[in-house]
């Protein structure tokens, strides 16, 4: 199992090679040291991530930028569509749900697709989001099949999260990102990030 | 100046020691092993990043577990009341304010106070979110200066973040958080960090 902060890298590497648009360009080639710089990491650090999934650059010449990016696409298992379902419809939930939807539209390369949103608030089920139906949190197994649903983001209040947390890992579903502040505990089988903004916060209090 | 990486790294050490709630256990030692593990990174990491601000721990005893704590607090500037202020209090705004209103009023450790919002839109201007007040965004500069506002969070549509991005940056602020998908522009003395849900969910998707 590759530890999770190298994944975290590569997915830093993949998000500067999207972001200096090269689907272009055909001959460009990359260093790691240029790599490294836009990702903030050392050359070395780069070099040796890489070296975890084969041999992708020549020595003195770099990386083929293009393939370097389809590499990694595959990689990271984002070279085809991934479902995604959301549960708690309330103010951070539709954020993110609108996020999502816009990027998807909007960028070939962005992969993830908002499947369903779910929900016990009567005002919200039965409504949807831009076409992506709310459904009452009762039916999650059904629909997790149904839509084939792969990572399900958690953003209910911290009160019921855990109890939605055991629903999404009874209906099958391998991955889950949280968003409420709380300790979630899972089965060794399902992958779990807690996202916090207050991290973000931390490391910018750093540089006053 | 010490690269973001690291500071990040500690922001994990950090956050793990509080969530270890250790505040009440004097003799409680931990080993660069253990926070390690807790952090996702190597033991060896842990004492090359710590040796970079001083000497913590005793060869084979580990790092008395709230001394380390203090330090970190002390060395992330966490040790005093940050002042933050949020512009566009719409759903992910408004979403994030009260999260950060419930995790300052709950958790001593947790020093970061939401000292205002900004907006254009005439409903929002002159409420109030928890007491926290959302003024115009004409008066951002008299405002940072009163309330001596550090931490700036963009929360505004793409379209007009730079725009607002360059008032933050006139109004003295020298830290800003930003979640609109558009790369902004700063000058060198003001650091920036955009976080990215997609980021979460790419991580993820490794692990299907
Ligand atoms: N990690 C972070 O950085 C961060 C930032 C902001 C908010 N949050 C957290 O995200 C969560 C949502 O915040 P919000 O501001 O959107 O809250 P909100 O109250 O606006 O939304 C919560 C939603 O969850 C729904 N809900 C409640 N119980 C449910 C259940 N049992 N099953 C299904 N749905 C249920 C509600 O109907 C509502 O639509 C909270 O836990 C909050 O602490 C985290
Ligand atoms: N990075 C991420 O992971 C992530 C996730 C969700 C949303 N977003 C982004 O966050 C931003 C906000 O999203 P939202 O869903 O809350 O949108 P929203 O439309 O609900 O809120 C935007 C707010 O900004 C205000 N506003 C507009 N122009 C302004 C100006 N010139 N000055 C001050 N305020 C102004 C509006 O009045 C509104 O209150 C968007 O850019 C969105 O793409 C990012």
């Amino acid at each position: 199992r590759v530890p999770n902060v190298v994944i975290r890298r590569l997915v830093l590497y993949l998000r500067t090679l999207v972001d200096m648009d090269i689907r272009s360009d055909e001959n460009l080639f990359i260093s790691s040291q240029e790599l490294g710089e836009r990702a903030g990491v050392t050359a070395a650090q780069v070099r040796k991530d890489l070296a975890l999934f084969g041999e992708f650059g020549k020595q003195g010449v770099g990386y083929h930028a293009l393939s370097l990016m389809r590499e990694l696409q595959a990689i990271l298992k984002v070279d085809r569509d991934i479902a995604v379902g959301l549960v708690g419809a309330g103010e951070l939930g539709m954020a993110m749900t609108r996020y999502n939807i816009r990027r998807y539209n909007q960028n070939p390369d962005y992969l993830f697709r908002m499947a369903a949103l779910f929900d016990i608030d009567p005002e919200k089920i039965g409504k949807d989001v831009e076409g992506v139906p709310i459904f009452p949190v009762q039916e999650m197994e059904e629909r997790v099949r149904e839509l084939n649903i792969q990572i399900m983001t958690i953003a209910v209040p911290a009160a019921v999260a855990q109890e939605i947390t055991d629903m999404v890992v009874r209906s099958g579903v391998k991955a889950i990102l949280n968003f409420a502040p709380i300790k979630l505990t899972v089965p060794s089988d399902v992958h779990l990030y807690s996202a916090d903004v207050s991290l973000d916060l931390q490391q910018l209090a750093y540089y006053l």
